[in-house]
């Protein structure tokens, strides 16, 4: 553990805390993508069935156990809570996210460590992963207000992104034998899709404006 | 090619 990835793996609880906070207090899921919802919840699904079968450390085994109890929670909360439901723009978030789902499983069927159940599934959820948040993208596009919490929930997973890729390239020279291509390339896809989206992002923000992504 | 080892990232 180093201070790269332990401000990382902040960044993401904060990010997801902050999401939670805003739906069960202001009741509303507004501007919030269930499509992107849902791949995160088959994401951890899929990544952290190694909870029962090794062990790493008490803090990994909690934070998996947090990510996975997040997830499925917001993922309910906008599907069946009376009131929250109602303020889900269904007819704005319209990326098909299935087919998002088949070509990386394929990836991960042809491009692995090794060829175990658990291992394909884990590389699944990498490549899943790095283009999981392409619905919420095109959502923020659609919908007129980028309200603060979602953009905070957004610009805190960025941030999340940013520190793992510290966090590499400080493994990388501080530890031996650490190399991991699979990881690294589905994470720099990851945040290049963040990096632009920060772009126009910020760009709205400085003129306050509508926020406009190029088709 | 991978490095050794479980998958001690989140």
């Amino acid at each position: 553990m180093n201070i790269f990835r332990l401000a990382g793996d902040m960044s993401h609880l904060f990010s997801i805390l902050l999401l939670l906070l805003k739906i069960h207090t202001i009741k509303s899921c507004a501007g919030v993508s269930l499509k992107t919802q849902e791949l995160y919840a088959l994401v951890f699904a899929t990544r952290y069935l190694d909870i029962f079968t090794g062990y790493i450390s008490l803090y990994n085994t909690l934070m998996k156990m947090f990510f996975l109890w997040s997830s499925f929670t917001i993922v309910w909360y906008m599907r069946y809570h009376n009131v929250v439901r109602r303020s889900y723009d269904k007819d704005q978030d319209t990326f098909r996210h299935y087919f998002l789902i088949l070509p990386c499983f394929i990836l991960a069927l042809l491009v692995h460590e090794k060829f175990t159940f658990l291992e394909v599934l884990w590389t699944f959820s990498l490549y899943l992963e790095a283009v999981a948040i392409l619905p919420q993208l095109v959502l923020l596009q659609r919908t007129r207000n980028v309200d603060n919490l979602t953009g905070h929930y957004v610009f805190f997973l960025g941030a999340y992104r940013s520190f793992y890729i510290l966090n590499w390239i400080y493994r990388y020279f501080t530890e031996q034998n650490y190399y991991k291509w699979i990881t690294w390339i589905s994470g720099l896809v990851q945040t290049a899709l963040y990096a632009d989206f920060f772009y126009y992002y910020v760009k709205s923000w400085r003129n306050s404006e509508r926020l406009q992504l190029p088709a | 090619n991978q490095g050794e080892g479980p998958h001690d990232e989140l």
